[in-house]
């Protein structure tokens, strides 16, 4: 059975909130390792890889591999009807008809139990390569939305280059075009400021901006996102979580012009 | 217009 106690509900929430416009029906696959996803957009263009870790749970009990079938609208309501800062249980048996979920405030001696039907989904688990990226670069979350919300309001398309000026943001549309240029930047009070850009080779790739406006719906989830690149490839955009959890997403690139 | 690439190509089934 699973048993899976996290601190904050707000945390799966958000979680939730950011992948839900992207993948609609989702296999959670739970083990003693966490709580995993991995899924697709219908145009397998963009990829979501959750991973929240057992020791992001307290308690954390999964004895054996469990695969929940979700519909993410069906859990978007439920978890609709938490408080930001219940404690969240999520529950399930080992060959399970429904997933349940336990709200409990920290507060108040209230509990709310909810269960969602569980679906059969053929899901196909894809290998994701491990990459020596050309660039990485870590950036303020929050600058990252701004520049990408910035930049869809003149041109589908964003080029990411990334040279030894640094790394920029470039549109062209029919009004016009734009660019953003970030330099590598440290700042020492506020560490979440920062700008590091490490750089084996210069990269330079074209992107469609509406699955990087989504993507940034990740932004409430981390101070900082790391954005990975290499010619050619899928672009990499992980926000980290606490306990080594994460929330990757990947992109495929525009090819040709 | 440059086009819309998948991931098929880079993400095989495991």
């Amino acid at each position: 059975m699973l048993e899976a106690r996290l601190e904050q509900a707000n945390l799966f929430k958000k979680v939730v909130d950011a992948i839900k416009d992207l993948v609609q029906d989702c296999n959670f696959d739970c083990n003693d390792s966490g709580i995993a996803l991995q899924a697709m957009d219908n145009s397998h263009v963009a990829l979501v890889s959750m991973m929240l870790r057992s020791e992001s749970f307290a308690p954390f009990r999964c004895d054996r591999n469990i695969a929940l079938g979700i519909n993410l609208t069906s859990l978007t309501k439920v978890l609709k009807c938490a408080q930001s800062d219940d404690i969240l249980t999520l529950k399930a048996e080992d060959a399970p008809d429904v997933v349940e979920l336990v709200f409990e405030s920290a507060e108040s001696d209230r509990i709310s139990e909810y269960s969602i039907k569980l679906m059969d989904i053929d899901q196909e688990h894809l290998g994701i390569p491990e990459t020596d990226y050309g660039a990485t670069i870590s950036m303020p979350a929050a600058e990252f939305q701004r520049i990408c919300r910035d930049l869809i309001a003149l041109s589908e398309s964003v080029s990411i280059e990334c040279s030894k000026e640094g790394v920029k943001f470039a549109c062209q549309g029919d009004i016009g075009s734009g660019a953003v240029t970030l330099r590598q930047h440290t700042n020492v009070d506020k560490p979440e400021m920062n700008v590091e850009i490490n750089m084996s080779e210069p990269v330079s790739l074209t992107f469609s901006l509406k699955y990087l406006v989504n993507f940034c719906k990740a932004s409430g989830l981390s101070n900082q996102v790391r954005l990975c690149l290499s010619n050619e490839v899928p672009l990499l955009v992980e926000y980290s979580l606490a306990n080594n959890s994460h929330l990757r997403f990947y992109l495929a690139p525009k090819i040709g012009d | 217009a440059p086009r819309q690439g998948t991931l098929n190509r880079f993400f095989g089934k495991s």
